[in-house]
């Protein structure tokens, strides 16, 4: 199940810190439950996937997109500030929340809660969902720190084999070069041999052709 | 003997290599890896 | 200032989950405050740094080693359940702690708390430091997240350099003697002709020196 705390203020008293936690299932469209506490008392509810496809519709939105508005305002730790606007009546237990867009506020939803009897066992079961998400986070936070160091050992040994292989290049050219060369060099001067002992014998014959 | 080494003087030069037989990849890389560093 | 909740059970009420708050400056041995809460009171204490070496004196410890068990004690989540056992009397607002180790249990410390007039503001605090710390980790993680993305793409980076090093470098041999095997064949075939050359021309001599 997933779980999302967030800091809220209702509108009719700014000064004061709520607590809404959204609980879900599959996917937050799929209906959630609703727990509010202001550290004293607490209130719970239900929405139903139906209620929430009805207020897409009176809202004329697309479900997708409303559960994407109803997962930043409620879900996304509260929000902007001056964005989503919450309020609740402890008499009517009635809980509803707007959007401002560009100075204009829209009804976003409502739901109706009931107010729990044993509001400290809520609050408690609300701390440990706290506890429990700071362990994942840590976990993974460890698990993240222990793959980053990994990845920096794999690139520090690949950079220095790259090194290392251009390096190699760079002598390999040279060193074949140097063998090529002197090889070489034995060629040329056998074939300059060669041409000295031809001219040595021609010349002779070239000396008795001039006699005749 | 002093005619096998004079023979051999005649074939190939001091690394190896024949004067006279085209050479290949294979040969070639005999004769370099034969080769005491180059200087 | 660091801070460390908790969850933990008192031997008197095993079922009864409390959570504890230790929260300090510069070093948990410096001196620390204690929160303890139910989720519906709440009782606060300080213990100061002087209070920490009495402590350890009494019992014959180094006081580092000291701090290092209150540190595993009261700041690490409670610890495994087996080893240390928590204790407190709503009546006289004593807190203790133990530790056993093989079947011997030894007291480890004890303070004395206040009861809080309004816990709520106390217990709303202890829920905004949990999703503070929530929110911390969270930005922590996205940060390594974010980090392992580019060492990734780093080393995927240098393992395509290093590749195409490895592969540049086998060509560059390949074609290096093949260029070399065509210079040095050209001098052969010279060396042929040459010497073929040569025979031609001592050939009538030896026939000449035959006959003289």
């Amino acid at each position: 199940m997933e779980r999302k705390v967030s800091r809220i203020c209702f509108a009719s008293e700014p000064d004061i810190i709520h607590f809404l936690q959204i609980a879900w299932e599959r996917t937050l469209g799929s209906g959630f439950l609703i727990t509010l506490t202001d550290g004293q008392s607490a209130w719970t509810g239900t929405v139903s996937e139906s209620e929430i496809s009805q207020e897409a519709d009176d809202m004329a939105m697309e479900k997708e997109k409303y559960v994407d508005e109803l997962r930043k305002a409620l879900a996304s730790g509260g929000g902007p500030a001056d964005v989503y606007k919450f309020d609740f009546s402890k008499e009517s237990c009635h809980f509803s929340f707007e959007k401002t867009l560009k100075d204009v506020s829209f009804r976003l939803g409502s739901f109706n809660l009931e107010k729990i009897e044993s509001p400290a066992e809520v609050i408690k079961k609300l701390i440990c969902d706290c506890l429990d998400t700071i362990a994942e986070n840590q976990a993974k936070n460890e698990h993240l720190q222990k793959e980053n160091e990994r990845l920096l050992r794999d690139w520090n040994d690949v950079q220095g084999r790259f090194e290392k292989c251009v390096s190699a290049k760079e002598a390999l050219e040279t060193d074949l070069y140097k063998r090529f060369i002197l090889v070489l060099n034995e060629k040329k001067a056998k074939i300059r041999s060669l041409h000295k002992l031809l001219n040595e014998v021609q010349e002779p014959e070239r000396n008795i052709g001039h006699e005749r | 003997c002093p005619s096998t080494r004079q023979h051999f003087a005649r074939e190939y030069d001091c690394y190896g290599d024949s004067y006279f037989t085209d050479t290949d990849l294979n040969q070639l890389k005999e004769v370099f890896s034969a080769m005491k560093n180059p200087g």
